[in-house]
């Protein structure tokens, strides 16, 4: 059975698809056979991979997601599309359609031959990002060095402990990430020293700096592990990533 | 009968809430009264103007909305509070539900008094989203120039242009708002080049910069107009009040 990621925030634009895409190619790199599944209708992970979002969404169709799994330029790295059809994401997002159970059912049963299983969530608390939630092993929440960052992910810390007691017993704190982190700004640490004073253990050691690098690399379709290796973006990344995969183990 | 400005995009953290509280602040102090709505779930505008989200969301109580509008630090400038309860925000959301007329009625009986109206959205193009642009005269849409922003933004403009033909024939364009610009990288002016090539017109000329004194203003409850009077990115929102002031009349 593959380890099962969720990376959410309701706060928008923290970098939960760029971290996706990065530390999925991580894991690719260090030889886990991982599948990003893009579970937003903006479709920023599977355009980031340079694919093509589907016409129907793959969880909402009858066929085994198997059919629907592409490849992408990394070598290890699998990617189940999303779709911008507006009555895909009604029907993925309403509370009480059989659908939730659906993308449990999908995900258990098409998806045991990779190591690792990233979800990709839209900026929001509603259903989608819930269901996400109720089939995953861990949530990783990265949130941006900023005075916003904080109000959100308190509200967001306390739903995940509503799915933890009640839907998804197994679901637990992978951990917060700092990102688009630039240590020249006052405001950065100030949120920096909060953040850790709160949550203490659960945050990352490894923090994302902004890095211009990480934001052109979806524009080729690859991850800044390959776009600029030599970056502080990718130093960071695979930090992350050996970070996943020592708590992991 | 007030002007009433949706300020959306569907993807996040692009200064949706940035722009609505300086903006806002901007038009108080030219001496237009204005009044902030907070539909966002998230409730950044009501804590950025320091003030808390109510336990119940105005729109959904019975009473009329006179009795939930609040002052703010800047004087000619109010507020009508969001609401972090779950129960609202389905309400609100739910697509038929009654809920969606109700924001129409109240916004047009009890805001008789203003001279502007800002509608702070979510970051999606969900119901919450939809029902604002339904009662609104303008949208005006923030973008960031990154590889991910041209990507929403057309899926959001054939949204809008289904609205303006369906549901609310006086719906129309304020413009689209380049912010966190940055002239040394290279990609802000791809983008921008993208963005002036396929919407022309519609751009403001302002443009908003990267500046770390507008991140720190809400952690004050009062705008960068009046946290750092001389900063870029106040020269920039006073600039951006003038272009509205002028397209208006
Ligand atoms: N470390 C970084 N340095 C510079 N830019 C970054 C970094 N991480 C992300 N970005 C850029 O910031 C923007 C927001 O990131 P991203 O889209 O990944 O956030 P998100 O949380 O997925 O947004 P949404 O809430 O819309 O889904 C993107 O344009 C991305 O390229
Ligand atoms: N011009 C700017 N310079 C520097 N930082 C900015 C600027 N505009 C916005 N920010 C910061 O960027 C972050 C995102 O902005 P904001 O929260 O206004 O976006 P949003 O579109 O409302 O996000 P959401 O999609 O979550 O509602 C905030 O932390 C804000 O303080
Ligand atoms: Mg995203
Ligand atoms: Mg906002």
């Amino acid at each position: 059975m593959p380890k099962t990621l969720c990376i959410a925030n309701q706060k928008g634009g923290v970098g939960k698809t760029t971290t996706t895409l990065n530390l999925a190619a991580g894991l690719a790199k260090a030889g886990k056979v991982t599948l990003v599944v893009d579970m937003d209708p903006q479709c920023n992970a599977t355009t980031g991979l340079g694919r093509r979002p589907l016409e129907q969404h793959p969880l909402v169709g009858e066929e085994s997601l198997r059919h629907s799994l592409l490849t992408t330029n990394q070598e290890g790295l699998m990617l189940l599309p999303g779709s911008r059809r507006f009555r895909d994401v009604e029907l993925l997002a309403h509370a009480d359609s059989d659908y939730a159970n659906r993308l449990i059912e999908h995900l258990n049963h098409d998806t045991a031959k990779f190591d690792f299983v990233l979800i990709d969530c839209p900026p929001s608390l509603g259903s989608l990002t819930q269901k996400a939630l109720a089939c995953s092993d861990e949530v990783l929440m990265p949130i941006q060095c900023e005075y916003f960052a904080m109000e959100g992910l308190k509200q967001m810390i306390e739903l995940i402990r509503e799915i933890m007691v009640g839907q998804n017993q197994k679901l637990s704190f992978a951990g917060i990430l700092l990102t688009m982190y630039d240590p020249t700004l006052e405001l950065t640490k100030e949120v920096e020293d909060d953040v850790r004073d709160f949550f203490g253990e659960i945050v990352f050691e490894t923090v994302i700096p902004r890095d211009v690098a990480v934001a052109e690399s979806p524009s080729f379709g690859i991850s800044v592990l390959d776009h600029a290796p030599r970056s502080r973006g990718t130093r960071a990344y695979i930090e992350l990533c050996m970070e996943v995969l020592t708590n992991v183990s």
